[in-house]
């Protein structure tokens, strides 16, 4: 289902979770659930929001059934782990692969997905100062090297 | 039909709040 313009602020968050669908579960469950979240702060009136939350919802539940018995959707500090062990280690890729000097798509991929996946954690509660740091770096760095590149510049 | 459109909206918003926190409380 096209997501409605007004939802346009999870879309990359929902992109996420399909690119995890098969590789990690978890990841994709806790990327729609923060997207179902975000999305009914956005706009959960208009008909086609509600339309497109209430299939959102329908696939959460589905999803909770498939994955009862795994620890990390059924225990909230095990999700927690999850989710940042996940975020650190695709930022700590992308940071590594800046240190070396070796600029390309996957690494500014992995700083914006580490982004999101910070933006995800939320749904367990405040962000640490060192999360929201670690988040804002990402997604500053993601944009610098993508511009960069994009004007055939090299990044510092 | 206004008001009738209104009350659907919120009770279909009510129902996903709802369907929303029993999501998070079997976490």
């Amino acid at each position: 289902m096209a997501l409605p313009a007004q939802l346009r602020a999870i879309q990359h968050h929902l992109r996420t979770a399909a690119e995890h669908e098969k590789r990690d579960p978890v990841v994709a469950y806790y990327c729609r659930l923060y997207a179902m979240q975000a999305g009914m702060k956005l706009d959960s009136k208009t008909p086609e929001c509600r339309k497109f939350l209430v299939k959102l919802m329908d696939q959460l539940e589905t999803m909770k059934k498939e994955l009862g018995d795994n620890d990390s959707i059924g225990q909230e500090v095990v999700g927690n782990a999850h989710i940042e062990n996940y975020a650190l280690k695709m930022f700590l890729y992308a940071d590594n692969e800046d240190r070396q000097g070796r600029f390309h798509k996957n690494m500014i991929k992995s700083f914006y997905s580490a982004s999101l996946l910070l933006d995800v954690l939320s749904v367990f509660g405040e962000l640490s100062e060192e999360n929201i740091q670690h988040r804002k770096y990402a997604r500053w760095k993601a944009t610098y090297i993508h511009n960069c590149l994009k004007n055939g510049e090299t990044p510092e | 039909t206004g008001s009738v459109g209104t009350s659907v909206a919120s009770a279909e918003q009510d129902e996903l709040s709802q369907r929303l926190a029993k999501l998070r409380d079997q976490m």
